[in-house]
């Protein structure tokens, strides 16, 4: 058994909140489905 | 070859593990991702500033590099990130892996990137789902004889690493599902329920759960995708959206709120409200098919296992 230890971070989010750009990232980026990756139609 | 992999929209991701590539080894801290299957790190190659807030991998000072030349673009929510493909050795963790094929970064958008806390992505999906023909690191791994059997599991550990490790992951029965496409790791949720359900701006797991439930809905477990549950539009109707599509919920409720219990091949698997609910919640709803993300508060409470050999994949109470 190999075990590999995971380090906690920060998330991209917490870190863009943090210096102030996530709310203009978020505005200004379209929104993407999460699901739309298992939409499988474009297999 | 595109792949599409909108996780970084949810910028949600906090666990990261070290690799090195090369000879002598460059490390750096990856995401390892169950939601694709491709392995890249930033290169020198790279001259987006999000690359130079990371490390870089130099093929010039490997001496085990060799160049594929195809280069292949990633497509994710916020961006698209162009990879050259590569080959050289990987170790992860006391695993080394020659002639592993990985891609080196030469355009990442800036945005997120620049502020991600990991350097590049792990991909530990099906192979389908990867671009370039080469073997997946796991694939490769089995191929060279590290690994007997094409399985791995997570496993949140409540002590501190190194300290009080339990050597015991899990607890009870595991509850063996198969895989329902062989992409992602994908498998059928029979129906949700809850137990309970008082709480107050927040009716995700109601009373419609009961006839959505049986609609043959797909979950898909991922660890690269943050730690929270996603939850379709029909069921998530009721709930109480921040401008930033955050789902919001008064801490003070949380004791009044549902336990979600998620049946697997017959098995319930409950989560409490102390797992689900963070100090911010981050819940949007997809508009497609009736698909939950079982994410890291999920994984939290139960010891996952993951088995490319047999298809299938395993819960138990961690």
């Amino acid at each position: 058994l190999y075990r590999i230890i995971l380090k906690k971070g920060k998330s991209i989010r917490q870190v863009m909140e943090e210096q102030g750009v996530l709310q203009t990232f978020l505005k200004n980026h379209p929104k993407v489905d999460p699901g739309a990756k298992y939409l499988f139609n474009n297999d | 070859a595109v792949a599409y992999e909108p996780f970084t929209n949810y910028l949600n991701s906090y666990y990261f593990g070290e690799i090195s590539i090369g000879t002598p080894p460059q490390n750096f801290l990856v995401l390892f991702d169950t939601g694709s299957s491709n392995l890249w790190v930033p290169s020198t190659y790279c001259k987006s500033q999000a690359c130079s807030n990371h490390n870089t991998f130099n093929p010039s000072m490997s001496s085990t590099y060799q160049n594929n030349g195809q280069t292949y673009t990633l497509y994710y929510g916020s961006g698209s990130l162009t990879v050259l493909l590569g080959y050289d050795t990987v170790t992860v963790q006391n695993i080394v892996i020659h002639n592993q094929e990985f891609g080196l970064s030469e355009i990442e958008p800036s945005n997120p990137f620049y502020y991600a806390n990991f350097d590049g992505i792990l991909g530990m999906a099906y192979p389908n789902l990867a671009v370039g023909n080469s073997p997946t690191v796991m694939e490769s791994m089995m191929q060279q004889g590290q690994l007997t059997s094409p399985i791995f599991s997570f496993y949140f550990s409540r002590a501190h690493p190194g300290r009080n490790m339990n050597s015991q992951f899990y607890s009870g029965e595991i509850v063996w599902t198969p895989v329902t496409r062989e992409l992602y790791w994908q498998v059928a949720i029979d129906d949700t329920w809850s137990v309970l359900c008082l709480g107050i701006g927040f009716c995700l797991p109601c009373s419609q759960t009961a006839s959505a439930g049986r609609s043959g809905r797909k979950s898909h477990r991922g660890r690269g995708l943050g730690p929270f549950v996603w939850a379709p539009r029909l069921l998530a109707r009721s709930s109480s959206a921040s401008p930033l599509s955050q789902f919001v919920v008064n801490c003070n409720s949380i004791q009044s709120m549902p336990t979600i219990t998620f049946v697997i091949r017959g098995s319930p698997l409950p989560l409490p409200p102390s797992a689900y609910v963070l100090n911010a919640t981050y819940l949007p709803s997809p508009s497609g098919q009736p698909l939950w993300t079982l994410g890291d508060v999920f994984l939290k409470e139960y010891y996952t296992i993951y088995d490319m050999g047999n298809n299938r994949m395993g819960f138990a109470l961690s």
